[in-house]
């Protein structure tokens, strides 16, 4: 079990390196560690994150964004050991600058390949970013109804706004 | 293994039957605040198995049933069908297409069901054991469990791990 | 102390159903209570919020946009009290969708006769609502700069986009 | 009372001398994740006499001051200056214009000025006393504290109240 889970580990921060590279930018390093290597059962997982140039003391240093892209990048990191048939973010977005939520949309582009993505959200980037889109509404009812969305429709409909 | 479908009925406010069909690639789910977007990933989180009611952001079971609005009179119980194309034999079943449905009645009574034979929660826990979308999965994910992962809280980072491996 | 608090909590409770009124829509209705009535100094104090036709048992049942806008509401019910000289958001209406952000930013160009607003914001309709904006970067650098950022050229860089 | 100025220097990321002008009406503040924005916040709450290092996002006070990067040494103080018109009259001073100002240093010594003269925190902590921008202020808000009111954490719906009454 202590052999598992020590080769889990060891790939799981090899992938965290990879995609937090590939969401952050060159130069940008990270790190995961067992606080008591010698106890890798029980042991809590420390995780480093340092953008290029800062020196963090700790992720809590780390702007609102930037943790949350840290933790994005260790899902990912996770998934790319045992991808999920599909993987679902609510708003996941909702803290991420532009250029921040592209690199988001592309890394779940690849993936698509592997496994379905449902993203819920509010942001106009993101929404460019799927293939097909369910539009809920619910009016004044209180009860839920939903409709597929045209993107072409959206778009106009958003120009004129 | 790919989502075909999605059926929700009775489910929070989602009153009337509404089918989502999905497809390969990347689906998005949009509207204004309040309107269900959140309750549709709670069916699914639901209808995968999950017992924890905090994580369908309830107080008790009973809360996820259509409780009624001023026009409509509230639900009975809350039904969830997911649909399967059991592609690359992830699950553990020699069906092609997988139909796990989930009922909950006001009463506390609870059905479940495999390709429409009724079976037991444990049997549905068991179909996707080992595909990264039980319980506590890696692969729901809002921004609570974002902060979850970056406090620790209860060690989640350590389930997140133990789940994957 | 305790008539202050109760003239106080009973205007706050006022302010916060017609702030409430106007971020929500005709309808939609909220109340303030004391857990304690007979005890209005240690007494915990509960929301009711009921957007129209919706019965929530607690405000935890809303969704994460209704309740943060609830929270809004009962922040300005507080403001109308006692107005601060400026009030700060940081990324607040991060969790709201296009229209309520902009009745977001309409209570605040009401209020913004009385005093200072500066917000923080990811989100283009919020930016367009400013008067002036600070731009601050920092490149690879680890230290921030910063530099008043024209609205107009903004608009011509996005459009761009 | 008009915000009219801000100066931070060496405060968090903000290794460079860095002063903002206040207009009347809505000032924006955007930027790319990570560039420096809610350092703008904490630094303005920290000049108002905040000495809760969790309401600074910091364990230890020391945290605020520029740790340096790569290309850069650490700073040995952190700075920030706040500069009022005091219209209507609400702060309790004769000045009409009011500038508060606070450094810390690495050795732990903290410094404190009303226009330019030495004072106390208390004295400053006691100008802005009931003018709603206090510590714990209703004024300064990000998510995390409409969290606290959404969960009444540690009876947070209270302190704001009795802020404002
Ligand atoms: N059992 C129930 N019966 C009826 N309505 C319910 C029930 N449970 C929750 N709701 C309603 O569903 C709505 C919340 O839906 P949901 O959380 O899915 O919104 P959302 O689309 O995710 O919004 P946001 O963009 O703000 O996150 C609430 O207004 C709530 O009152
Ligand atoms: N004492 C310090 N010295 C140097 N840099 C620091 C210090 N404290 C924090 N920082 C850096 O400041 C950055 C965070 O800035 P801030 O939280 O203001 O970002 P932000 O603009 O609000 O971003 P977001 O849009 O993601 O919320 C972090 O990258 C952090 O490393
Ligand atoms: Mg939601
Ligand atoms: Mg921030």
């Amino acid at each position: 079990a202590t052999d598992l889970f020590n080769q889990a580990f060891s790939q799981i921060r090899d992938n965290f390196k990879k995609v937090f590279q590939g969401l952050f930018r060159e130069g940008d390093t990270c790190d995961l560690q067992l606080t008591e290597p010698s106890n890798p059962l029980d042991s809590k997982i420390d995780i480093n994150a340092k953008p290029k140039g800062k020196r963090p003391l700790t992720i809590n240093q780390l702007s609102g964004g930037e943790k949350t892209l840290t933790a994005i990048s260790l899902l990912f990191a996770i998934y790319l050991l045992k991808p999920a048939p599909f993987c679902i973010f609510d708003e996941v977005d909702a803290p991420l600058d532009d250029a921040n939520i592209d690199k988001f949309n592309q890394i779940i582009r690849q993936f698509s390949a592997e496994s379905q993505f449902i993203l819920v959200t509010h942001n106009k980037r993101t929404m460019a970013a799927t293939n097909v889109m369910y539009g809920v509404t619910m009016e004044n009812t209180g009860v839920s109804k939903v409709l597929p969305v045209d993107l072409m429709a959206l778009n106009l409909a958003d120009e004129q706004n | 293994m790919q989502l075909k479908s999605l059926e929700i009925y009775g489910f929070k406010s989602f009153a009337d039957k509404t089918k989502f069909f999905f497809d390969k690639g990347i689906t998005g789910v949009v509207g204004p605040n309040g309107c269900g977007k959140s309750n549709i990933v709670d069916a699914i989180r639901w209808a995968l198995g999950e017992q924890k009611t905090k994580n369908l952001r309830s107080e008790k079971m009973e809360n996820i049933i259509f409780n009624g609005t001023e026009k409509r009179k509230r639900a009975n119980f809350a039904e969830v069908s997911l649909t399967f194309e059991n592609t690359k034999n992830i699950l553990p079943t020699d069906y092609h297409t997988v139909t796990i449905s989930r009922k909950f009645y006001r009463s506390g009574d609870g059905e479940y069901y495999l390709n429409g034979v009724a079976c037991r929660l444990k049997d549905i826990q068991n179909l996707f054991l080992d595909t990264g979308i039980g319980s506590d999965s890696y692969a729901i994910i809002e921004l609570k469990m974002v902060d979850e992962i970056l406090n620790d809280k209860e060690n989640s980072r350590r389930n997140l791990f133990e789940e994957a491996a």
